[in-house]
């Protein structure tokens, strides 16, 4: 479908983030949650040649396009969710992790996730008290179209709400908390399935965390204005 | 030269618990390495966990069992050395100039500190963060490495009250870790709070230049019919002079196994 090539130089010893030229599509096929049409998925590659070496590095990834929209209905307070302008009705499932001993395969994970599309799910909540899941359970989330809701790692039963009540303040390690949460975002904002981040389970998290959540996690402005016609005005 | 990409390192590991080796992380991996899977070592999982493994050894009865969690010994007794353990393994890697390599751990619950070759590395606290680690000047030159990781649990095991309850006596909380495993309405507590390496444990290969954590996002148009891919990527030369490079992006839908339409 495409494929684009830029050229560039980097200094020694230096890292550098590079956004490439959008790429342009005509009616691509889009990615629907499970019952709403299919999950197109493209597999896009990233590689790099460097010139006298060769290809120093690739990378890929199956990726759907599809646009999920989230907002509070002022109505009912409940959450409605829109994917690529179709308001879903959302079938959820609990999910808290595959095996307690962590024994996580891709075959275990491809069961469980099939399951639930066969029982007709349409998201995998994944409850703050267990893992941020792992990109397995994204693949197949994204190949049997289940939504994920994705809490961090706060419960109210832990977390200021429980009893006894203890921990009001959460962690100990804010900081340690806002990198583990970055970092995660890092490892699975790219599955098309990934459709909301959640703070935590039944309690907001300590001020300044749920601050830095709100703050990172927002769409960056420039995906929500209109690309300009032309690559001059873009670049 | 090491073929460029990735490649796990999911078989061959042993384990033994820290309290049974007298030896020294830079005498693991370097004049006193296991011989094998013989007392105290044993066979390990990984990625797995601590309890994953005793079980694998038929150590511990199988907690999903009846009440065999019963029979297994709650960090809140045995204190955090009963479960903290030596993970060790070997890897060859033959490197040619101007490649790079990467030693990465997708996960571990909770900190730990790695010894390669005799060099020591501390892998920071948290049960969810990846740690990578440049691992190319210190590979040896025959290509034969030595791998210990000493692996710690979480600071706050806490303990689980005689009447049970959600998330035991909370202590858990206080890390940035599964809180589930001081046990919750539906679950018995896990005994080794899920310590461990406990996802994938990978070498990475490339030249001068690393791509880090690639970023797509689409947007779209005109009612979906104009869609654009927004990527962005982190680059890194790694070498001592200018990388002059070409960046592609492919994207291809693939029709049947291995068939793409380009």
């Amino acid at each position: 479908e495409h494929v684009q090539t830029e050229k560039l130089s980097i200094p020694p010893g230096t890292v550098l983030q590079h956004t490439l030229l959008p790429a342009f599509f005509y009616k691509p096929n889009l990615w629907w949650p499970n019952g709403m049409g299919k999950q197109s998925l493209y597999n896009v590659v990233i590689a790099i040649d460097v010139n006298g070496f060769g290809e120093s590095d690739s990378w890929s990834h199956h990726f759907g396009f599809r646009k999920i929209e989230s907002v509070i209905d002022t109505t009912t307070g409940g959450r409605l969710f829109k994917v690529n302008g179709q308001p879903v009705f959302i079938r959820g499932g609990n999910w808290i992790l595959s095996d307690g001993l962590l024994r996580l395969s891709k075959k275990r994970y491809m069961t469980d996730i099939k399951f639930h599309a066969d029982m007709n799910f349409n998201m995998m909540r994944c409850w703050g008290g267990g893992l941020a899941e792992r990109p397995e359970f994204y693949h197949y989330c994204d190949i049997y179209g289940l939504l994920v809701w994705q809490e961090f790692w706060i419960t109210g039963d832990c977390d200021g709400r429980g009893i006894p009540v203890s921990n009001p303040n959460g962690p100990l390690d804010h900081d340690l908390f806002m990198f583990c949460a970055r970092d995660t975002v890092k490892l699975l904002r790219n599955h098309a399935s990934l459709a909301l981040w959640v703070g935590g389970n039944e309690q907001i998290p300590p001020e300044d965390i749920n601050a830095a959540l709100k703050n990172d996690l927002q769409l960056h402005p420039l995906f929500r204005t209109e690309i300009p016609n032309s690559e001059e005005d873009l670049v | 030269m090491a073929e460029i990409g990735k490649r796990k390192l999911d078989s061959g590991w042993l384990a033994a618990r820290s309290t049974e080796i007298e030896l020294t992380g830079v005498q693991l991996t370097t004049t006193h390495p296991p011989s094998g899977p013989s007392a105290p070592w044993m066979e390990a999982e990984v990625p797995g966990t601590v309890l994953g493994t005793l079980l694998k050894n038929k150590l511990v009865p199988d907690p999903f069992y009846g009440l065999n969690n019963e029979a297994i010994l709650d960090i809140a007794d045995s204190g955090r050395e009963y479960y903290t353990f030596w993970f060790f393994t070997t890897f060859d890697c033959q490197m040619s100039g101007n490649q790079h390599v990467n030693l990465n751990f997708r996960a571990i619950n909770y900190s730990a500190e790695l010894y390669l070759n005799g060099h020591k590395e501390i892998l920071p606290k948290g049960m969810f963060r990846r740690h990578s680690l440049d691992i190319t000047d210190i590979l040896h030159p025959d290509g034969k490495n030595l791998l210990a990781v000493l692996v710690h649990p979480p600071d706050h095991p806490g303990s689980i009250p005689p009447e049970g309850g959600q998330g035991g006596d909370h202590e858990i909380g206080k890390d940035v870790a599964a809180q589930y495993v001081e046990g919750w309405d539906w679950m018995t507590p896990i005994r080794d709070r899920n310590t461990g390496i406990w996802d994938e444990v990978s070498i990475s290969i490339t030249g001068p230049v690393k791509i880090t954590d690639p970023h797509l996002v689409s947007s779209f148009f005109d009612g979906y019919r104009r869609v654009y891919l927004h990527s962005t990527v982190e680059l890194e030369n790694r070498s001592s002079w200018n990388a002059d490079c070409t960046l592609t992006l492919q994207v291809t839908t693939e029709l049947e196994e291995s068939v793409c339409l380009v």
